[in-house]
Order: structure tokens, then C-alpha cells, then sequence
């Protein structure tokens, strides 16, 4: 485990309870789209299969447990909660996530390290996440007014994969045989599509300005 | 204990 793994696990984690700090107080999913939430809870519920077979550090579980728990409970919240559900805007969240699903399922098919059941949902979860966040984009782009929390959502979750690159890097330069070409291409392309987002997000920033996306 | 390395990230 060095530095840039742990910032970027503590990252991601960071995004998860942001969001779910949102929905939980505020009650309301606003500008948050659940497909993308979706996609998430799938992409951890294919790559997490090894939880029960293997251990590998109780942090690495409770990791786990955490992701797992959170994606699902905040689809329950978007998709079943009395309160939150009326807050989520099914006729601007209409990206097509079943579009995404297929071409990374047949991409796992054909490229992956080893072609067993566990091997390839894994790759098809590291597929599927790389381009998770499309319909959480698409969406801040229609709807005008992002808000602080969703945006610092966003930013987290695009952070953490960002430094999980450093992590790679990092672990390539000292182990020998750390060889992963299709855990890091998929990162590069999974942070390359926060690039603009990135760029706005630090823009708003610098001006002290609302976060406005270009339509 | 190599494939368990190649699994050990979240």
C-alpha cells in the first residue's frame, strides 16, 4: 500500500459519503443521476466477487463492504425512499445505460488476462466503471444549476482514479511484474473523461463563480 | 500468492 493508493481509496470514499451526506440531510438527489449510480453498484457488485473467497487485509474487506453498501443503498434512496425519489429528475436522467453495459460485457469477452468467470466480470467491472460517469455528465450538462455537493461528488470521483494512476506508476517502478495493461489503460480513459469537467470544475473555482458546464 | 498481488487493489 503506498501514499497515492491510500489518497486515492480515502478519494473515493470521500465521494461516496458526500453523496450520500446529500441525499441523507437534505433529502434530495437533485442533479444526481442514477444511472450512473447504477452502474456503479454493478461495476462493485461484479468486481467485489473475490470478497467471500479472498481475504486479503481487513481493510481491503471493509473497503469493500463499504462500497458495496453505499451504491446500493443510494439507489434504494433514488429509486424507493417516499422523500427522495420525488427529487430525482427521470426526464433529464435519460442516458441509455444498458448501451454501455453491452459493448464493455462483449469487450470483456474478448480481452481480459484470463477467460474465467470471475476474471472477466472483473474486467468487464473495470470496463463498465471507466464509463460509469457519462450519464452523470450528461446530466450535469442539462441541468444548468450544479450544486456545490454534486459537484464535489463528481470531482472526488474522478480524483480518485486519477490517483490510482500515481499508485500504478509507482508499484510498476517498484515491483517487478506489475504488469496491468487493462486495469491502466481503463483508468487512463475513466480520468480522461473528467478532463473537461476537471477543467470547469478548477475554473469555477479560481473565479469564485457557480459551476456551469457548457451546454 | 502473485494472483492474489494482481487482485489487492479496490
Amino acid at each position: 500500500m503506498n501514499i497515492f493508493r491510500l489518497a486515492g481509496d480515502m478519494t473515493h470514499l470521500a465521494s461516496v459519503l458526500v453523496l450520500l451526506l446529500k441525499i441523507h440531510t437534505i433529502k434530495s438527489c437533485a442533479g444526481v443521476s442514477l444511472k450512473t449510480q447504477e452502474l456503479y453498484a454493478l461495476v462493485f457488485a461484479t468486481r467485489y466477487l473475490d470478497i467471500v473467497t479472498d481475504f486479503i487485509s481487513v481493510y481491503n474487506t471493509v473497503m469493500k463492504l463499504i462500497f458495496l453498501g453505499s451504491s446500493f443503498s443510494i439507489v434504494w434512496y433514488i429509486r424507493h425512499h417516499r422523500v427522495v425519489r420525488r427529487s430525482y429528475d427521470k426526464d433529464q436522467d435519460t442516458f441509455r445505460h444498458y448501451l454501455l453495459m453491452i459493448p464493455c460485457m462483449l469487450l470483456a469477452l474478448f480481452v481480459h488476462e484470463k477467460f474465467t468467470f470471475k476474471e472477466v466480470m472483473w474486467t468487464f467491472s473495470l470496463y463498465l466503471e471507466a464509463v460509469a460517469i457519462l450519464p452523470q455528465l450528461v446530466l450535469l450538462q442539462r441541468t444548468r444549476n450544479i450544486d456545490n455537493l454534486t459537484g464535489q461528488y463528481v470531482f472526488l470521483l474522478g480524483a480518485y482514479r486519477g490517483l490510482y494512476i500515481f499508485n500504478w506508476i509507482y508499484r510498476y517502478f517498484t515491483e517487478p511484474h506489475f504488469v496491468h495493461w487493462i486495469t491502466w489503460i481503463a483508468g487512463v480513459v475513466q480520468t480522461l473523461l473528467y478532463a473537461d469537467f476537471f477543467y470547469y470544475y478548477f475554473e469555477s473555482w479560481k473565479n469564485n463563480v457557480r459551476l456551469q458546464l457548457p451546454a | 500468492c502473485y494472483q492474489k498481488n494482481s487482485k489487492d487493489e479496490l
